[in-house]
Formats: structure tokens, sequence, C-alpha cells
């Protein structure tokens, strides 16, 4: 601050955590939101038996520009990240998506008259990642 | 995903074809390849609410055939044992299955003809139609699924036999039935506590079903006798009267991606989290099958 008074950050110390803060962790940063749904909002409940109601849930937020290990990232996404801001706006930022799932059990009635009971892989989402 | 150099079009990998390009196709089924049209309930009407935008109820479009209400309330009562309120399936080792379907005989077929020089023979012509059973789902086991109408009074204990016959179509179309099975069940129960009685023909079905066979035309003659069979029983006529004609109850393993692999996800959670799964590990035989491919197929799976 001495030497070069008009490049420091005005910022007084006790801001400083605020300061960084822009940095490391954004605001609405990347997380897995609650969604429930039923059938009969769809009006398929006449042929989906069970469940009655649903939660596929949905990954939404900012990413971190340091994703690192937080996510379970891969490097690649703090090289996009480099590429959007240094070199090619075009390029997008990484997204915020699922990246686990768990399955779910369905009943119901198949146009013929029988009844399937199936289950069925990657329905429900359980955790977020930024790619 | 195809990289921006290579442009595959939907139209020949038979997938799903641009909704824009689809208006004249308005039954989402035609959409999917052939083999995939009777996978998955699920896929065809999530892919007409995301083409239309949800303003038509797709599944308003197709007529369904109303299931028999014993059959429902059983399909019901297999759900809430295999899964919990949320839909989560729940994971029991002895449950290998991830497709069970239940299909009632043929309205046509449901004529019950008895012999009544035995005045007690129970025999019933069914037509199952297995179109829905895809080429992806191995049989597991199969059952006969017999349910009584309990408003007929019954006694106690009773034994009975049951004789399964395939009718086999020849060239003409003429039924020939010949035996190709009979499979004896002895059974003590007090009707009254038991609604269902489960006939496992698996070993009778299995050929049919590895032949994809459309259609199984059987015919299932029973015979009850009441009380115990060690000491003096005599003919349980009014529980013939009771039985009604049976479901059939196919347990499936579906090998396809969108099907739930218990063994898989096991592996999966190990593998760090959102990499695609390599499909091409052998499957384990669902039916527990000890062939020697498997054994090493295992052993390489459990060492990676």
């Amino acid at each position: 601050r001495d030497e070069n008074p008009k490049e420091a950050p005005a910022t007084t110390p006790y801001n400083l955590s605020e300061y960084f803060k822009q940095f490391l962790f954004p605001q609405n940063e990347c997380e897995l939101h609650n969604f429930r749904l039923s059938f009969s909002q769809l009006k398929w409940d006449k042929w989906i038996i069970a469940p009655h109601r649903y939660s596929p849930q949905y990954c939404k937020g900012d990413c971190p520009r340091a994703v690192g290990h937080r996510y379970g990232s891969p490097v690649h996404t703090m090289v996009q990240n480099i590429i959007y801001e240094k070199l090619d706006s075009s390029v997008p930022k990484p997204s915020c998506v699922p990246a686990e799932y768990s399955p779910l059990s369905v009943l119901t009635i198949e146009p013929d008259g029988s009844i399937v009971y199936k289950e069925y892989e990657d329905m429900i989402a359980t955790r977020c990642t930024c790619r | 995903p195809h990289s921006r150099g290579r442009t595959v079009s939907a139209r020949t990998s038979g997938l799903l074809v641009a909704p824009e390009d689809a208006t004249s196709e308005l039954n989402p089924l035609l959409w999917l390849p052939k083999g995939a049209r009777h996978g998955y309930a699920l896929l065809p009407p999530l892919l007409k609410v995301l083409s239309d935008r949800g303003q038509q109820n797709w599944e308003s479009e197709v007529p369904r055939l109303q299931p028999d209400s014993r059959a429902l309330r059983y399909m019901k009562r297999l759900y809430k044992m295999s899964a919990t309120k949320e839909g989560i399936p729940k994971d029991n080792k002895s449950h290998l299955y991830n497709t069970v379907r239940l299909f009632t005989p043929c309205s046509e077929c449901k004529h019950c003809h008895r012999d009544l020089m035995k005045g007690d023979v129970h025999s019933v012509d069914l037509l199952f139609n297995l179109d829905r059973v895809t080429a992806l789902e191995h049989l597991l086991k199969s059952v006969l699924l017999y349910s009584f109408d309990t408003s007929v009074p019954v006694s106690s204990s009773m034994t009975c036999m049951c004789h399964l016959f395939a009718k086999e179509h020849d060239s003409s179309g003429q039924v020939c039935p010949s035996v190709s099975h009979s499979v004896a069940f002895s059974l003590h129960f007090e009707v009254r506590k038991r609604k269902w009685v489960e006939i496992d023909v698996t070993s009778f079905l299995q050929p049919l079903i590895a032949a994809h066979r459309r259609n199984v035309h059987m015919a299932v003659n029973v015979t009850c006798l009441v009380g115990d069979p060690q000491q003096n029983t005599d003919l349980a006529n009014p529980v013939t009267m009771a039985l009604v004609p049976p479901s059939l109850l196919l347990y499936l393993n579906d090998t396809s991606e969108q099907a739930y692999h218990r063994w898989n996800s096991l592996r999966h959670r190990r593998k760090s989290p959102g990499r695609l799964r390599p499909r091409t590990s052998p499957l384990v035989d669902p039916t527990g099958d000890k062939g020697n491919e498997n054994s090493q197929g295992q052993r390489a799976s459990r060492r990676r």
C-alpha cells in the first residue's frame, strides 16, 4: 500500500474475507435442489400405478472458478474456465450438472392390459458436479 | 455425444427423430427402433411430452385395456415389497429381477370345462400373449398365479395336483396337445388366510420364452383333495369352483441400458462420479448359472 497506494484495493482489513469470497465461493453455488412431482400432474396416473409421487431433483447454481476436488471435477473444468475468461468467451463456462443418480421402481399398466413392475436406472439426481 | 466435426443424423441411427420432423408421426412409439418400442413404458410418453411441450396428454390417446383387479392388487403388494414409498428399489440380495410382468389370459380362452366323470378336475385352456416381453429381458422365474374366489365356502387344508400341457400349433394351425410337462404341487393351507397360490412353471416356460414365443397356449388341469393326504381325503369339489383362471407372472432381468442393474450400481459406486459406466463387462447370468466363463468374468471384474 505504501509503494503504490492507487493499486491497492480500497478495502479495510476487516472486509478482506468478503473481498476473497467473491473468488472462492459464488453466492448461489452449484448444488442439488429438491423437486417433487406427482404423475397425476402429467395426467399419467391412469397408467402409472406407483409411485404416486416422484422426486427427480435437479442441479442449479454457479460453478466456482477453482473447482478442484470440491465437485470431483476433472482438471479440464478449470481449463475450460480459463479459456472462457482469457481466450474466447463464446466457449461456455463449466455447468452445474448431476454427477450421480439413483434408480426408481415404477408399476405401470401396458396398452395390452398386462401389468409391469420395472426398475429404471438414473431417475433421481443425488449429487451435482461442475463440468 | 457427437463431436462437432462428425454429425450423425438421428434418422440413420433410428433414434429419436427431431420433433419438427415428426409431426406426421403422432405416435412416439414410431420414433424408437423396433427393439426398443416395447422395452420401456416410460420413454415414449416422456419423448411425446418433450416434443409437443406437454399440451396433449399422450396417454389419453393410447387405449389401454383395464387389468384384472385381483392381478392389480397382487402387483401393488409386490411393489410394496420391492420398493420404498418414494419408489427406490430395496437392496434385497435375493431380489435379482428388475422387471416383473403379469399377464392375464386372453378373454376368449377362459372357458373352464370339467371332466364330469371324475367330477372334480378343474381344467382351463389358457392363451397368454407375451408381446410385451423384449429380447433384452431374460427369464429368471415364471409362476402361474391362482387366486381363490373367497366367497365360495371352502374347507381347511387340502392337497392339489396340477398338470400343465403346452398346446403346440402345427403348420396348419391345428392345436395338437402334447404332454410337454406335468407338474404336481401339494399344498396344505387355510384358503381363508391365503389368497394366492403360486405354481412355479419356470422349466416349463423357459424354452418357449427363450424362443421368443409371442403366444403361449397351455391347458391346466387341477385336482384338489380336501384334508391331509396321509389320512382320509375326499374330493374337493367346491375348491375347483373357487379357482379363478390363473395369471402368468414372469420375473425377468432386463439387460438394457435404461434398466437398473444392482450388481452394476455396487461396482459403479466405487468409481468417480459421473463417468459413463462401460457396460461391456459380461453379464453375470441372472439365473446364477455356474458357467466357467462367468466365473472368469466375475474374477476379472473383481480384480478390476
